[in-house]
């Protein structure tokens, strides 16, 4: 564990706090995408596959729990939390999310590390997970405005992706056998799509205004 | 030989 990771991981479970605040205190999930976060539960759940298999560290295995935990917690919110569904923008959040799904599994099983159940799963979560904000993107675009809570939620998604390409420099750099390529550059093309966000986010804060995307 | 270690990120 290094310093870049740890920071990863905190402004990913950040994230996931500051989504659930939204959620929990304004009962609403208005510019959430419902796609993104069904995309990153099938995300967690492949990935983590080896939670009965292999034991890493208690930090671990505890993380792994809670973001399936939360994840799963989120998509039944927005689909039977009587107040919170109704707040769902439905007629935006209307990307193929499905193709998606489809592509990266595709896509797992010609590049693996190992041709395993859990290892093609695996990477099936990686790339899916590189590619999962899309709906969330393409849902922000459409609507235009962002409230507080959602523009720091993508913020701080951006954050620990941005982090853990400096975890994987520094890993690198130091370990002498470090060579993830499929998560790296996943992680790359997946960090490459926030570019944009985090554009206007930094015009937003430096004129202090509200964040807005161009139509 | 080499032995990859189990994968230690989330």
């Amino acid at each position: 564990m290094n310093i870049f990771r740890l920071a990863g991981d905190m402004t990913h479970l950040l994230s996931i706090l500051v989504l659930l605040l939204k959620i929990y205190a304004t009962k609403s999930c208005s510019g959430i995408s419902r796609k993104t976060q069904e995309l990153y539960a099938i995300v967690f759940v492949a990935r983590y596959l080896d939670l009965f298999t292999d034991f890493i560290s208690v930090y671990n295995t505890f993380m792994k729990v809670v973001f399936i935990a939360s994840s799963l917690a989120i998509v039944w919110c927005m689909r039977f939390h009587p107040m919170v569904r109704r707040s769902y923008d439905r007629e935006l959040d209307t990307f193929r999310h499905y193709f998606l799904v489809g592509a990266s599994f595709a896509l797992a099983l010609i590049l693996h590390e190992k041709f395993t159940v859990q290892e093609i799963f695996w990477a099936f979560s990686i790339y899916l997970e590189a590619v999962a904000i899309l709906p969330q993107l393409v849902l922000l675009q459409r609507s235009g405005n962002v409230d507080n809570l959602t523009g720091q939620y993508i913020f701080f998604l951006g954050a620990y992706r941005a982090f853990y390409i400096l975890n994987w420099i520094y890993r690198y750099l130091t370990e002498p056998h470090f060579t993830r390529w499929i998560a790296c550059v996943s992680g790359v093309v997946q960090t490459a799509l926030y570019a944009d966000f985090f554009y206007y986010y930094f015009i937003s804060w430096k004129n202090n205004s509200k964040l807005k995307l161009p139509a | 030989c080499y032995q990859e270690p189990p994968k230690d990120e989330l």
